[in-house]
């Protein structure tokens, strides 16, 4: 039998000893992307129809950094980005900084298969994604209490640091802990 | 940050990755997840998708550095993983992982963090889905 597999990924970083409850969860997520994607091979579907169904799966649970659930900027929005790429052909596509796609792996897909380009950005990349056919949501789609209290964390660690030394403050680099969401 | 890879029926490769970005971020900044060869990256050879401190593994150009290790030096892809995240990323003070498939359905899923969501299903059914490390 020709082999095909799928393997999914949902952020590394630092979870640290979480009750079994919750390690569930997340689990069963995993697995729901997983299956999202076996499913598609299984049937003889693509493999780039694969990970873009796994990744969508993952895009709609707000246990994630992805889709809904989104961390927050310093500004209080959500600024997602997205890429694809198919092997057989080398094609690949990638958004940046889309505030309003429901799922920014179809706009990636969208600017793969429907462009002539690799990679767009900003208001330009979510009216692209609009023209073809990507779900568009308000951006208040992306809240989740969980995001929006890391920001104010992260603001009120921020201002601890302006205080004692202003120049480090502002130095980006410095955002260790926040930069997994 | 999320991602996945695939080997389907035909042989053929793909990688996708998706991120919210990163809490509190200013300045337009964007990580590694859109920049095709550094956070995705798919070809004949294999299927990368990475995860961690982006503006490493865009200079590493990470994704596509696994393939080049496969490719020119005859790495595994499990050894091409591993060199580049457990020892060129933090080399360099970085960490994250990343997850990858070959044309023969080898797979890997190395990181340097404590932790990385992942999981993989394959046509003999074999699978798992892992937090931690084991």
């Amino acid at each position: 039998q020709q082999p095909f597999a799928i393997v999914v990924h949902g952020g590394a970083g630092y979870f640290g000893n979480q009750p079994e409850a919750v390690q569930a969860a997340y689990k069963a997520a995993m697995q729901r992307a997983i299956d999202a994607g076996y499913d598609v091979l299984s049937k003889g579907g693509s493999a780039t129809d694969a990970v873009e169904r796994a990744v969508m799966v993952l895009e709609d649970d707000s246990l994630f950094n992805a889709g809904k659930g989104a961390v927050f900027t310093h500004a209080g929005t959500n600024e997602l980005d997205a890429a694809i790429m198919d092997g057989s052909n080398m094609k690949a596509g990638a958004v940046a900084g889309v505030t309003t796609i429901k799922n920014p792996i179809t706009a990636a897909r969208a600017v793969m298969d429907k462009s002539m380009h690799v990679m767009m950005t900003g208001r330009g990349a979510e009216l692209f994604a609009r023209e073809n056919g990507c779900t568009v949501v308000k951006p208040a789609y992306f809240y989740t209490k969980h995001s929006w209290d890391a920001l104010q964390n992260a603001l009120r660690k921020e201002q601890k640091q302006k205080e004692t030394n202003k120049k480090k403050a502002m130095l980006q680099p410095d955002n260790y802990d926040e930069k997994y969401g | 940050t999320v991602g996945a890879v695939a080997l389907d029926k035909s042989g053929h490769l793909a990688a996708a990755t998706s991120t919210g970005g990163m809490t509190n971020k200013r300045h337009g900044r964007v990580g590694d997840a859109p920049i095709i060869g550094a956070g995705t990256y798919a070809n004949n050879i294999c299927a990368i998708s990475c995860t961690g401190w982006g503006e490493y593994f865009i200079r590493l150009v990470m994704a596509k550095s696994v393939s080049d290790r496969m490719e020119l030096k005859g790495s595994t892809i499990d050894d091409a993983a591993k060199d580049m995240i457990l020892q060129q990323l933090p080399s360099l003070g970085g960490d994250g992982g990343l997850i990858g498939i070959d044309k023969q359905g080898n797979i890997t899923m190395p990181f340097n963090t404590g932790s990385m969501f992942r999981g993989y299903k394959k046509w003999n059914g074999e699978g798992d889905v892992k937090i931690y490390k084991d």
